[in-house]
Formats: structure tokens, sequence, C-alpha cells
């Protein structure tokens, strides 16, 4: 089964 | 007082398609650098990043650093009413809750304005660090396009695998299984059917096609598209827009949990 990650774990709030 | 002039307005028209889908309001910045945006997806799967730079426009003028919120909706629906050829205005006074769009033919024999309202939305700025990629494929956006196209009628995610080989593409659903691979192609007369591939080391994620065919709407915007991958990082799908800038699209990995 694969999850779909999301952008905001990748990249901060600046 | 913000005036940005913009001869080829088709540009405009252009970016609107390639955004509208994947986010419905956003807000767009303007500084001295150019006019910008970044903006997530309502999923927070994806991201579009646009720069058209200051000196791209022909008469550039911005007063202060102004954030605009706009309903991409609307705002498409406005610029879809110019002409390809039309050159485009973009107009907005200081504290005003408007901004109007100015559409002059070539001829200058028909003049239109088209005043639209603001909005205030509250979005999320990330900060996106540079960083080294381990393979960056560039190919034709056409075939890129192409390609995310037909795999999406047959599955819902793409693999894309870099080796030195090449680039491939796959996917699996109901019917059965697809996989498209693209070498290396250095065509000198010919480099917007150019495929050039840039690699550290072989690198394969996966990805939901929807959100790639939704980047495919930028194809009219450039001939090329760059397809930047690394194991621990969003993709990013560039096109770049002549002389002015261009529109980034970041992708969140899916993994086999």
């Amino acid at each position: 089964r694969s999850v779909q990650l999301s952008i905001t774990g990748f990249y901060r709030s600046s | 007082m913000l005036e940005l002039r913009l001869v080829q307005g088709s540009i405009l028209k252009k970016v609107l398609e390639a955004i509208k889908d994947l986010v419905n309001d956003a807000n767009f910045d303007c500084s001295a650098t150019g006019f910008s945006l970044q903006a997530m997806d309502s999923s927070h799967v994806a991201l579009v990043a646009l720069l058209l730079r200051s000196e791209g426009f022909e008469h550039y003028r911005c007063d202060r650093n102004l954030s605009m919120g706009m309903s991409l909706t609307n705002m498409a629906k406005m610029l879809k009413c110019a002409g390809n050829d039309d050159i485009v205005t973009i107009k907005a006074d200081d504290g005003s809750d408007t901004i109007t769009f100015m559409f002059e033919s070539p001829t200058q024999d028909k003049i239109a304005d088209f005043e639209m309202k603001l909005m205030d939305i509250d979005s999320e700025h990330l900060g996106i660090p540079e960083a080294e990629y381990e393979a960056i494929v560039r190919m034709p956006s056409s075939e890129f396009a192409r390609i995310c196209k037909d795999l999406g009628t047959i599955g819902d995610t793409v693999v894309i695998s870099v080796t030195k080989e090449g680039v491939k593409f796959s996917t699996r659903g109901d019917i059965g299984t697809a996989n498209i691979v693209c070498r290396q192609n250095t065509s000198i007369d010919k480099p917007e059917e150019a495929t050039i591939i840039e690699m550290q080391e072989p690198v394969t994620l996966t990805f939901a096609l929807r959100y790639m065919n939704s980047f495919a709407k930028a194809t009219p915007l450039a001939t090329q598209v760059t397809i930047s991958l690394s194991s621990e990082l969003p993709v990013v799908v560039e096109y770049k827009i002549a002389e002015m800038g261009y529109v980034r699209y970041y992708l969140a990995p899916k993994i086999e949990e």
C-alpha cells in the first residue's frame, strides 16, 4: 500500500 | 501604485491556465523583483511557484511590496477575455480592494478594462532551500505531457526511474502495466526536441499521476520541461517562461508502507 506524503513535511514555513 | 504592462499578454493567459486547476485562491506578490506567487493545492501535496521577473515587462512600476489575494478561477475568466495578441496591463491603487486588467489590441483600436475584486487569503509560505538533485531530466514538454496522459489512462501512479540507460515512466492498473523509456537524445539541430539526462545517482520515485497531468497544463509555456529528482525530496517540474521566469511545481512522493 502506498502512502501520499505531504509537501509541508519537506519544507518549513517561512 | 502598481502598473505592469506585458506586450505578450498571452503569457499571462497561459500562466493562469497552467495553475488554476491546482490552486483555487492565491496571493500574488509584487515587488521590485517581479510578479510572483507561491501556493499549495488544497491537500498540501503539491506546490506551485511562479515568477515573472520585472525585466520581462515593458513597463513595471511597483512602488511598494504588495500581496494581492485573487481567485484564480475568476482571474482566468477575465484573462480569457483578452485576445491572444493583446497587450495586458495590470493596475492596482494602494489600499484598493480591486485590481484592473486592461487589454489593448495590437492595433490599439480596441481597449477593454476588467476590474476584479481582491480577497483576503490566509496562506502559508514555505521556504524551499536550494538542493542538489540526484538526477535532472530535460525533455520536450509535449512528450512529457503525452506520457502522463497515456499512463493516466492505465494507472493512478507513475514510477519515475532514472538510470544511465535513460528515464523510465511506469504504471500499473487493473487492466495491466505500461513502461515508457526515454533515452538521452542530444539533438543538436533541434534543441527543443532534445532529451538530456544528468545523473549523479540512479533514482526511483513514485508520484500521483493526477498531479503530473495537472502540471502538464503548463506545456504551452515552454517547449522543454525539466524534472529534478532526489530520493529524499519532492520532484520539481519546471517550465521556463522565455525571458521572464518560470512556473515550478513541487510534488511530494508516494512511499510504500
